[in-house]
């Protein structure tokens, strides 16, 4: 039963950003929810444990102009390409259950962009209430909006600025009761109400 | 980012991402 709930969470989670993303008037590349979580192990094992918010589900859409992602690719030097290549073709091959990892396939051999190698890294990351874009929009509880490369640039948050360099141009840290959305793109959006909105209504599972 | 390092609990998102790039792929 326990594993069926985990798993409807993660069900609505996903619907919940794809439908955030899909129904919104702009173009967002992208929408992450990062899940608060406690580390009892770090916190010292007193109960109360060390708050962060941790990878809870992702909805990647892509960018709809194909050209603009290649282009986006082109700065990539061979190696980096080739690794990210690497590194798809093992993830597949450790999702479809240990298939040969250096295989050919379709989709290891098709150059990753940079936005897609942004979102596969985000997996693996986490931050501690107060740190990083994610942290500070949680403890501050309020909304983080950059807007334009030279936002993502000056911010002085690190993962905004890693963003900026593989094309992002707009990152949105909006909070909610017990987590964070995420969206990405990479065009140039203007803070709208209507996304907040959105957001409160759709993850805020307490209410 | 390898493989091998990848929690499990995130092999679920994981998997959705590398299907949906598979589509979108073979699509073009």
């Amino acid at each position: 039963p326990a594993a069926a709930q985990s798993r409807l969470n993660e069900d609505t989670l996903q619907q919940r950003l794809q439908a955030l993303i899909e129904g919104a008037r702009e173009t967002w590349t992208y929408a992450i929810y990062w899940q608060l979580s406690y580390d009892s192990i770090a916190g010292g094992g007193d109960g109360e444990g060390t708050a962060f918010l941790g990878w809870g589900d992702g909805y990647y859409k892509g960018e709809e102009d194909k050209g603009k992602s290649k282009k986006r690719c082109s700065s990539v030097n061979a190696v980096e390409q080739e690794h990210r290549k690497r590194v798809i073709r093992e993830l597949n091959a450790l999702i479809s259950g240990g298939a040969v990892a250096g295989a050919a396939d379709d989709a290891g051999d098709e150059e990753v962009t940079d936005t897609e190698w942004f979102f596969l890294v985000s997996m693996t990351q986490s931050f501690l209430n107060g740190t990083g874009l994610p942290g500070q929009a949680f403890l501050h509880c309020r909304t983080i909006w950059l807007s334009g490369s030279g936002a993502l640039a000056g911010s002085g948050c690190e993962r905004a600025q890693q963003g900026q360099i593989y094309g992002l141009r707009t990152l949105v840290c909006i909070p909610s009761d017990n987590g964070v959305v995420e969206l990405g793109s990479t065009d140039v959006i203007q803070q709208s109400s209507d996304l907040m909105e959105k957001v409160n209504t759709l993850f805020n599972f307490n209410n | 980012i390898t493989a091998v390092g990848l929690p499990q609990a995130r092999k679920a998102s994981l998997a959705r991402f590398l299907e949906k790039r598979k589509e979108r792929v073979t699509s073009t």
